[in-house]
């Protein structure tokens, strides 16, 4: 998915 | 996604498999630390805030979901459980974690990326997971004998955030503009912690002998 500002890593 | 990143999610659910499993199956806690536990489920809560409010994919949210699930059930387990509580070891879990959460809250104020509640939580939720598992491990060097269960939590759990660093460097190399220096800092301090634990485990396991951390 798109990182949203590195929130896509848990 | 790559496969560090994967990797290190799934050794993350494997340390929590290994967990419920020991307090399902034998229905004890021997050994493991109550504070930790209530810290990881602080970590989760403040960390995934945007669950239902931004969908990355169906894997983060699972993710998300039974990190947030399993986290609260180990505390609800050790501390309600009629049979897992008695096995908790009070008299040496005795760590004040709010001495952690503390400066983490009052760093993550100072140093964080945007100066909001959502971002200040998030940015909290690393500095907190990065120092978590000292109750923990003050627990184990106190515990006499670490049994294996335990000691394969905890060796999973630091293995986690070292998959995570090689993910931020593959990352850092191949997407521009990728930085993350909170993110990495506290990855590196959480997986710091971890060092001299898996000296002892890797020095255990090549002796095939109990492990043993020096107090």
């Amino acid at each position: 998915g798109r990182s949203h500002e590195g929130k896509d890593e848990l | 996604m790559n496969i560090f990143r994967l990797t290190g999610d799934l050794t993350h659910l494997m340390s929590i498999i290994v967990l419920l499993l020991k307090i399902h199956t034998i229905k004890s806690c021997a050994g493991i630390s109550l504070k930790t536990q209530e810290l990881y489920a602080l970590v989760f809560a403040t960390r995934y805030l945007d669950i239902f409010t931004t969908y990355i994919s169906l894997y983060n949210t699972v993710m998300k979901l039974i990190f947030l699930g399993t986290s609260f059930s180990i505390v609800w387990y050790m501390r309600r459980h009629k049979t897992v509580r008695l096995s908790y070891d009070k008299n040496n879990d005795t760590f004040r974690h709010y001495f952690l959460v503390l400066p983490c809250f009052l760093l993550a104020l100072v140093l964080n990326n945007r100066f909001t509640v959502r971002e200040v939580l998030w940015t909290f939720s690393l500095y907190l997971e990065a120092v978590a598992i000292i109750p923990q491990l003050v627990l184990l060097q106190r515990s006499k004998n670490v049994d294996n269960l335990t000691g394969n939590y905890v060796f999973f759990l630091g293995a986690y955030r070292g998959f995570y660093l090689i993910n931020w460097i593959y990352r850092y190399f191949t997407e521009n503009h990728y930085r993350r220096w909170i993110t990495w800092m506290a990855g590196i301090v959480q997986t710091a912690l971890y060092v001299d634990f898996f000296y002892y485990y890797f020095k255990s396991w090549k002796n095939n002998e109990k492990l043993k951390l020096p107090a």
